[in-house]
């Protein structure tokens, strides 16, 4: 789910 | 582009100062994750970056610079852009969870916190050239990841509807003022809009 994905963009 | 501006010219005249709290409040809500997760060195150098120089560029203006601050022409009222961002940001995110409210809260305040600055040069009617660069290098990132994310989408599988639909937002607003920057300012004229 989303809620796992890292923020990997600036 | 618009700390070293003000830096060098000692002037933070044109610049607005609110746009500029904006986004010092946009990196510190989004890059939270700085304490949880490690994406590369790039990618934390870069978050520090633009922590330091927005901080940075809010002092100048504030503290350093604030006798030629503008906040006459700074009028645009932020309260009608935090508030119903905070409110969305409550209702529509990924998860519920406090870190994921605040990076959503800084996608969404992002996408419009470039609205007192373009504000500001409506009513000023112009802008110095160096201030108008640096819009539009400040839209041209955000314009240059909605190709990212189409590349990302079909080549990784990655799709995050949240970003791209302010990212998309963002580059709509930058619309007109990009318009005048291609035809007015890269053939060598000054930013000045009809009375």
């Amino acid at each position: 789910s989303m809620e796992l994905a890292k923020h990997d963009e600036l | 582009i618009v700390t070293f501006k003000i830096t060098i010219s000692f002037i933070a005249l044109g610049i607005s100062g609110k746009s500029q709290l904006l986004f010092a409040l946009v990196f510190t809500t989004r890059y939270l994750d700085l304490f949880t997760s490690f994406i590369s060195l790039y990618n934390t150098s870069m978050k520090l970056i633009y922590i330091a120089c927005s901080y940075a560029t809010v002092y100048l203006i504030y503290m350093k610079f604030k006798a030629t601050y503008d906040g006459n022409h700074d009028t645009f009222r932020v309260e009608f852009l935090i508030v119903p961002v905070g409110g969305l940001s409550f209702l529509v995110n990924h998860d519920f969870s406090p870190l994921e409210i605040l990076w959503t809260f800084s996608i969404y305040l992002e996408s419009v916190a470039i609205l007192p600055q373009l504000f500001m040069i409506s009513k000023t009617g112009e802008a110095e050239t160096i201030t108008t660069h640096y819009l539009f290098f400040l839209g041209l990132y955000r314009a240059l990841y909605l190709v990212n994310w189409i590349w990302r989408y079909y080549f990784e599988g990655f799709f995050d509807l949240i970003a791209v639909v302010a990212g998309v937002v963002q580059t709509v607003l930058y619309c007109d003022f990009f318009y005048l920057y291609v035809t007015k300012v890269l053939k060598g004229k000054k930013l000045s809009l009809p009375a």
